[in-house]
This record gives C-alpha cells, structure tokens and sequence, in this order.
C-alpha cells in the first residue's frame, strides 16, 4: 500500500451526496445504500465512524458527486471507459475528501453479466483515497489503480490484508462499535469482524500519551519517538504520520530481532546516515537500511560495557554528545574520534534532567530533553532550560490532550540552575 | 517483440507521465527519457497491473492502459496533481 501523506484528524467522519447519477438503473436509495456500504468497509477496520448528513445544514467531509466532463476541480471524466471516478486526499480544504464519479459511466450492482461498472467496488476504492490512501501494487487491493470487476455482496466484503494494513497505518485500530456499520437497512446480513493473526497490526501498541519514550531523535526533520518494538513520527509540520505505532524491524531492515529497544538515536549530520543505540552496542543505518554489523560503543569513547541514556548532534558546534545518568561524553565527527577530558558533569546544561530518555535538536535549532512524561527546552544555542521547562510531553509534540491536576507526575530531580554567579568561561566548554 | 507504433509509445509515455511514473515534462528545456528510465517505468505500471514486468511497450501493456481505472496518480508526488485541492 501506499499512503498519500494526508490523514483525518477526527475520528468521525461526516458524508453526503449531492448529486445523483443522471443516467443510471440504480435509484438514489440504492446509492444511498451502496455507498453506506463502501464507507463502513473502512470504518470496519479502523473505528472510524460515518455520519451521512444534510449539506444545506452541514458542510459534510465527504461530498459525493457524480458528474461528467469538466466538473470544476481540474480533472475532468472523459465519457464512457478511461477515468471512472477520483476522490481527493484529506486535509482542510472544502474539497478534501470529496468523492466524484464519471456520471457517463454505466453504473450497476449485482451484476452478473460483466455489463456496467460496479459501483460499489470502485465507491471502496474512491473512499480508500478520501481516508487518504494511495494506489496499491498489492494482488488482491481494492487500492489496485485498474478496475477489476465487481467485488461481491456489499454486506459480507471485507478488505484485503494489504488495505487493512494501510488503513490501520493511518487510523489504528480499535474494537468495532454499532457506529461503524451502517444505519441503513442492510442488503445483506453485516461483515463479521476478521480474525487477525497474531502479530498483526491489532496487536496491543502502547499508548504514545503517557510519554517514558526510550528514544527521540530528529531524522531529517521528522521527530521519532521510539517505544519498545515501536515508534511514532512527527512530520515537520507537527502532525504524526500515524497515532498507531510503525513496528522497529519492520521499518529498519536489517535491525538484529533480538534489540527489542532503542535506548538513543540520532543522525548523523557529516553523512545523514542514521545510528540506533541499544546495550553497548550501536548500528549504523544508511535510509532504512543497515550498514554492516553492530559496533561497540567504546568507538565513542565510552568505556567497554557502558550503555548511552542519550544522544544528539548539537548544531553549534558539530559534536555529538552521548549522556548516560549524571555525565557525558563528546565525540568529534570531523575527526571521527571521541574528544579527550570525557566523561564530565551534566551540569554543563543548566536545569537539565539527571539519565534523561532522550535528547534531540528541533529543526528550530533548539535543544530538548526528554524523561518520562515532561521535556526541558534549551533555546537555540543555550545551555540553560528554559524557565517554562519543564512542560508534558503529549500535548506539545503527540496530540495527546492536557493532563488533569490530578495526573501530573512531579517532573525528575534536574541539575541545579544558577541564579546569577561570577563565571569563568572556558572556551572549549 | 514487434516494436510499438509511434503512436503507442507516444501515447504510453503521456499515460505514464499522468499516472506519475515519469516526471513531468519540464516546461524550460525540451528533455528525452532515457531509455532506461522509461523501461524502469513500466515496469513498475506493470507491476501495478499485475502484467510480467517486461520494461517493453508491448501489446498487453498499451491494452491496460486503455483500461478503466481511477484517475488519481499511482505515483504519488511525481506527478504533483493530487495535493492540488482548489476547487
């Protein structure tokens, strides 16, 4: 599958047409339906929920036309055969999601004579793209870019493995509600939920909310947050690629099965290539692959058998510093060697946690750190937190919402900060 | 493989470029696709098609390009139609 980078941020969804087919057999009760139908095969699998509404009262999400020729949205149907129908990804924009179909085509349900085009095979697809979904290459796709026919009785079609997995991809999955069949009188009896496999992507993931993260790293403007054999990832526009989960091994291939946990990462600003951080050991990854074996992590400079809290490339000076409980370490890449006088005292940076999760540098430039639930920001170039900091982690970065009074854990023990002091400043600190 | 009419192939790379698997024709300079990137093109649409993947403009493939099908691109970001969302 493949995903067009555009996803609902709501989880209800509202529909309507406004306009029917012209020419069609079908009546617009049986559109009404069969669309009902072609809705609630998604929502089936992600917990979506569809709400058909009346457009004079409610700008719906989804609007459904049917048209033919130049229709106003630049992409005009061109008569019987050829282009059969177009959705538009989701986003902000009044047509975001809208769903059109060529009205010159012969549309049909049930068919059994091959004539016609079935409308609720391509109205699947159609709303596949309106969820924000891509062509698939997969066999069995409904995504599959050619129509194929039709695809069978509307009440008990299920989508294929391919779909679901970009679908959850996109929306997760949670139990199925009354809401996502549809309230329409059915055709046929409803789809029976599908049993998943273990280790597929219903598989329990942990909740991004209560923050603990094992990794943060900026990977070429993306922020990921690494959890166990998962992680999530923030684009630079500050929307996640998706609420659930991608699975570690399979995103970074070649990753041994055995490292259930990436302890720190960050990229590598000489190469852009990638290092994940577990035990005493690091992997060097260039894109999503890996690059040879694991190496220890004494090349950094830290002693045999030592493990990394945290990592990250500070841009003011190119280094890479690597942080493990009350001290750290600097590794020079130009040089490609650890800087000598390490390990030294955290308390360089003022304010920040003792062994935090994780440090990364935003694409602002300013330095965050990481630990349980809360983050300390370091303004561009600074090395004293910010008097904010610190501030929970779920709502600034993860969509997550406010915690209560009563839910707010007291932020870890920091280095002390310096009200104001006779300081001498050493050039190479 | 008989080689495709100039039609054919002029209509195939039309067809690939809508569907996003060739960049779009830069409106400054006049450029050729190499041919390797053309076979590299479809036989990626091939792919999608679920035809072999010969890399070749042949009979098969121009048929499936006279299919129906959606009209978004399955290339997403080559051809730069879809994130147009003005009305």
């Amino acid at each position: 599958y493949s995903l067009s980078g555009s996803v609902w941020k709501k989880r209800t969804l509202t529909w309507s047409i406004q306009s029917f087919s012209q020419r069609s057999q079908l009546s617009q009760q049986i559109v009404r339906t069969l669309m009902s139908y072609a809705l609630a095969v998604w929502a089936a699998e992600s917990g979506l929920t569809f709400q058909e509404v009346n457009s004079q009262y409610q700008e719906p999400d989804i609007i459904i036309h049917f048209a033919r020729a130049y229709h106003q949205d630049s992409y005009p149907f061109d008569g019987p055969g050829g282009t059969l129908a177009h959705a538009f990804f989701p986003g902000e924009h009044p047509i975001s999601g809208d769903t059109h179909f060529d009205d010159e085509e012969t549309w049909t349900f049930g068919s059994t004579d091959g004539e016609g085009i079935d409308l609720f095979a391509v109205a699947v697809h159609e709303f596949g793209h309106a969820l924000g979904l891509g062509h698939s290459s997969a066999p069995n796709s409904i995504m599959r870019p050619f129509y194929q026919g039709p695809v069978g009785d509307p009440g008990t079609y299920h989508l294929s493995q391919d779909d679901r997995d970009g679908l959850q991809q996109l929306y997760g999955k949670i139990s199925q509600t009354p809401n996502a069949r549809p309230t329409r009188k059915p055709l046929a009896p409803p789809p029976q939920p599908p049993v998943m496999p273990p280790g597929s992507p219903s598989t329990p993931v942990p909740d991004r909310c209560e923050g603990n993260f094992d990794a943060v790293a900026n990977i070429r403007g993306e922020i990921f947050f690494f959890k166990g054999p998962w992680f999530w990832r923030l684009q630079p526009s500050g929307q996640l690629v998706s609420p659930r989960p991608a699975g570690l091994h399979r995103f970074w291939e070649g990753l041994p099965t055995h490292v259930k946990v990436i302890q720190a990462a960050y990229a590598r600003p000489l190469d852009g290539r990638i290092i994940l951080f577990s035990g005493p050991q690091f992997w060097v990854f260039q894109e999503r692959q890996l690059e040879g074996a694991a190496r220890p992590l004494v090349e950094f400079g830290l002693p045999p058998g030592e493990e990394v809290d945290a990592v990250f490339s500070w841009p003011l000076n190119g280094k890479t510093y690597l942080i493990r409980g009350q001290k750290y370490w600097r590794y020079d890449e130009v040089a490609a060697r650890p800087d000598p006088g390490y390990p030294r005292a955290l308390s360089l940076w003022e304010g920040a946690p003792f062994a935090p999760d994780d440090v990364t540098v935003s694409n602002t430039g300013d330095t965050y750190f990481f630990k349980g639930t809360h983050f300390w920001r370091f303004v561009k170039g600074s090395v004293k937190s910010e008097s904010d900091s610190p501030q929970p982690i779920g709502p600034k970065w993860l969509d997550c919402p406010v915690p209560n009074t009563d839910q707010v854990t007291s932020p870890p023990k920091t280095t002390s900060k310096t009200q104001s002091c006779d300081c001498h400043c050493e050039l190479n600190q | 493989a008989e080689n495709p009419r100039a039609q054919d192939v002029s209509m195939g790379v039309e067809w690939l470029t809508r569907y996003g698997y060739l960049p779009p024709a830069d409106p400054v300079h006049a450029q050729m696709q190499s041919l390797k990137k053309l076979q590299d093109a479809i036989k990626v649409m091939q792919r999608f098609a679920g035809l072999p993947e010969t890399g070749q403009m042949d009979p098969i493939t121009i048929a499936t390009m006279h299919k129906p099908r959606c009209s978004l691109p399955d290339i997403l970001g080559a051809a730069g139609l879809v994130r147009r969302r003005r009305r």
